[in-house]
Order: structure tokens, then C-alpha cells, then sequence
């Protein structure tokens, strides 16, 4: 029994599920929402140009800063690059060359950075994936919630069944069910088994569960 | 083939409804281990979570001490003036051809307001922002603006949705083996409320 004390009455199935499936819900709602609607794009070791050059242009677009990463391809700019203004103040090239340093440093550690940032991502969206498979797995049974109310209900009734020799529409060796399950409209099913076989019961009430889950995916 | 009675078609439902209770309960033993893999994951996102804020703290100092020595050059702009700015004139119109050409190249969109916007860009920069490179320091810090945002996004959908969890996985159903689900039985007969599961109580909390 699950309750403890006994002054407490068992545990009604719609107590029980129905909380955990809302909050199941908006559990997935809330990391998803954000995720896949960030407009960062992580650099991707798999295409690293084409992701370098998608920034490039983005930043062109921008302000245009975008432009000077091409200083290299020409002389001019890069003898920018190369003044040598120690003569004037020896302490300028020093700082010069302790920020160039630092700016390499900064910038390993920002691509880590990213990196690291990516792969918590992942882990963001397989905990959301796993809720999504929680919410798939459950919500099937929490859809029961609302179904198990009342008192005297029938939750599987068997309604008819026909074989071949009853029905010739049914076809030779097959046997035709058709049941209640739980809110839904009568439901048919085909086995393949006789009403004798003792696998009959559980190859039908299998085939109606599937019918009734895919119904309530749709 | 003989008919089917009532009475056979009734044993036959009894029968269907043993099967599905324990299709039920066969579904909440998979809940649990979901929520197993779940809280697996949280854990490695935790180690996680560690790396990235001792990353961040690297990142932020050498950022910190780029941002120190582009102040401290900052200062002494001018000592070579004449010398960058005669060669930025030159620098100017083979960066603007070879950056148009690449813009027309790669981003495939249309290139005259680009165009326009360059140059007035290179006019109002100085040469000593190109000799210290600031084009990288700006790219630098505007990439810190960025992923500290990603991360708060992140974090902040995390924090609600583990809050949520948090409560979910706290209740008894969770804590208890998947053994425990085989005293279930769903189609009980009770509508009270329990004190214990209640949804309110827990969302008071």
C-alpha cells in the first residue's frame, strides 16, 4: 500500500498523474523555448570555414569591422602592422607586445569557451529530449486521469468477436475483435490467433493500446 | 464456430484488464528510468557547469589585461602618427576593393549600402586602432557579450525547468524503487483527494 497511516484514503489515479504530466509540461516548455530560439551561432568544428566567413560577413553588415581581418592581403596594411615606434618610446612596442599576448590568450580562451558552451548546450537539449520522452511515455497514461472518476467504469470491454465462420468478411484464420478502451470510439482489431490461443487476450488488448496511443498522438 | 456468450465476453474483458494494468505499470517503470537518465544528465551537466565558470574566470583575465595594455597604449597615441597615417591612406583603397570583392564573393547580398558604409568607416578610423589591433579586441569583446548571454538564456531556462523537476522528482512516487510501482493498482476505486499529492500543497511550496 502506498500511503502510510491507513486514516488516508488510497490514491485516486487522477491524483496521482495528473500533476506529474503538467508538470512534466511545462518543464520541457520552459527549456525549450529559449533554446532553440538563440541567435548565437557556436563556431562548428565541422564546417569552419563556411561559420569564420558567416561571421566575417555579419560583422561586415554591421559596422564593418569585418573588412580589417582582410588587412593581411594587403602590403601597405600590413606594414601598419610592422611600425616600429620603440624609438620614439621603448615602453610602447613592450605594451604593444604584452597586449598582443594577452589578445591571443583571450581570444584560445573565448574559443574554449565556446566550445564548452556548445557542449552544455547538448546537455540542455538531451535533458530536454529526455523530457520530451517522459512526456511521451506518460502522457498516455495521464490521459487516464480524466477517464477514471467515476465509480463502475469499464475500462476494456470486450463487444464482439467474429472469425471467418461467423463472418465472412473476416479473413480465413484471422479473428476480429472489437472493444472499449477507456473514452474511446469502439475500436477493431485483427490477430491472428484463435479465441482459444492463451495469448489471444494479450495480442488483442496490445493492438487496441497501440490503436488508442497513435490515436491520441495524432 | 460456436457463438461467444456474454459471460465469455465478460471473462474476456477481465482478462484485457489485467493486461493493461500491467501495461501500466511496465509505462511507469519507464518513467522512472527516464527520470534516472535525467538526473544522470544533470550530473554531467553540473561537471559541466564547473569547466565552463573556471574557463570564464581565464577568459575574463586575459580579456581584462587586453583591455589594461589597449588603455595603457592608448596613452602614448601619436608617437608614430605621421608614419600610419601615410600608409593607412594607401592601406585604405586595397582593403576596401579586396573586402567588397570578398563581400560579393561569399555573403551573396547586395553590396552598395555596403559599399558606403566602408567607406565612411575607414575614414573615421585611425590607424591606430588598426596597429593595435582593436578590430580583434572589438570582435573579442562583442563574442563576451554574446556568450555571457547564451549562458544566462541557458541557465535561466535551466533554473525553471529544474525547479519544476526538482518538485516532480522529489515526490514519493519517484523516490521509491520501480519494484514499488507492482502495488499499483490503477483503476482503484477512490475519488478522494490525498493530503499527500495533492497538486496545491505542492505548488504552495
Amino acid at each position: 500500500n502506498l500511503m502510510p497511516f491507513p486514516m488516508f484514503e488510497p490514491l485516486s489515479f487522477h491524483n496521482m498523474f495528473q500533476p506529474f504530466f503538467d508538470m512534466i509540461h511545462r518543464a520541457q516548455q520552459a527549456m525549450d523555448v529559449h533554446l532553440h530560439s538563440m541567435p548565437y551561432h557556436f563556431p562548428t568544428a565541422e564546417f569552419p570555414g563556411e561559420n569564420a566567413n558567416r561571421t566575417v560577413c555579419k560583422e561586415i553588415r554591421h559596422n564593418s569591422t569585418g573588412c580589417l581581418r582582410m588587412k593581411d592581403q594587403c602590403d601597405k596594411c600590413r606594414e601598419i602592422l610592422s611600425v616600429d615606434c620603440s624609438t620614439n618610446n621603448p615602453a610602447q612596442m613592450q605594451l604593444r607586445q604584452e597586449l598582443n599576448t594577452s589578445l591571443q590568450l583571450a581570444e584560445k580562451f573565448s574559443k574554449l569557451y565556446d566550445q564548452l558552451l556548445q557542449s552544455y548546450q547538448q546537455k540542455m537539449l538531451n535533458t530536454s529530449s529526455l523530457l520530451a520522452q517522459l512526456n511521451e511515455q506518460f502522457s498516455w497514461v495521464s490521459r487516464l486521469a480524466n477517464l477514471t472518476q467515476g465509480e463502475g467504469q469499464q475500462y476494456f470491454q470486450v463487444t464482439t468477436v467474429s472469425s471467418h465462420n461467423s463472418d465472412p468478411s473476416v479473413p480465413s484464420g484471422l479473428t476480429k475483435v472489437v472493444v472499449n478502451l477507456f473514452d474511446s470510439q469502439p475500436i477493431t482489431v485483427t490477430v491472428p490467433e484463435e479465441v482459444s490461443n492463451p495469448k489471444f487476450m494479450e495480442t488483442v488488448v496490445e493492438k487496441a493500446l497501440q490503436k488508442y496511443r497513435q490515436k491520441h498522438r495524432e | 464456430d460456436k457463438a461467444i456468450s456474454d459471460k465469455e465476453l465478460q471473462e474476456m474483458s477481465t482478462e484485457g484488464n489485467k493486461y493493461i494494468n500491467k501495461e501500466i505499470k511496465n509505462a511507469l517503470k519507464e518513467v522512472k528510468q527516464i527520470k534516472t537518465l535525467i538526473e544522470e544528465t544533470n550530473e554531467e551537466r553540473k561537471t559541466l557547469l564547473g569547466t565552463l565558470e573556471e574557463a570564464k574566470k581565464k577568459k575574463e583575465d586575459a580579456l581584462s589585461e587586453t583591455r589594461d595594455s589597449e588603455a595603457k597604449l592608448k596613452a602614448s597615441e601619436g608617437l608614430c602618427n605621421e608614419t600610419m597615417t601615410a600608409l593607412w591612406e594607401e592601406c585604405k583603397p586595397c582593403l576596401k576593393q579586396t573586402c567588397m570583392k570578398f563581400y560579393a564573393r561569399v555573403c551573396r547580398s547586395g553590396s552598395g549600402l555596403v559599399g558606403q558604409q566602408l567607406e565612411e568607416f575607414l575614414n573615421q578610423s585611425s590607424p591606430f586602432y588598426f596597429w593595435i589591433n582593436g578590430d580583434r579586441i572589438d570582435s573579442l569583446l562583442e563574442n563576451d557579450r554574446q556568450q555571457s548571454h547564451v549562458m544566462d538564456v541557458m541557465q535561466d531556462s535551466f533554473a525553471r525547468a529544474s525547479s519544476i523537476m526538482d518538485e516532480l522528482f522529489q515526490d514519493r512516487f519517484f523516490s521509491r524503487g520501480p519494484q514499488d510501482t507492482f502495488f499499483y493498482s490503477p483503476f482503484g476505486p477512490s475519488q478522494r483527494r490525498s493530503l499527500f499529492f495533492n497538486p496545491k500543497s505542492r505548488f504552495a511550496r
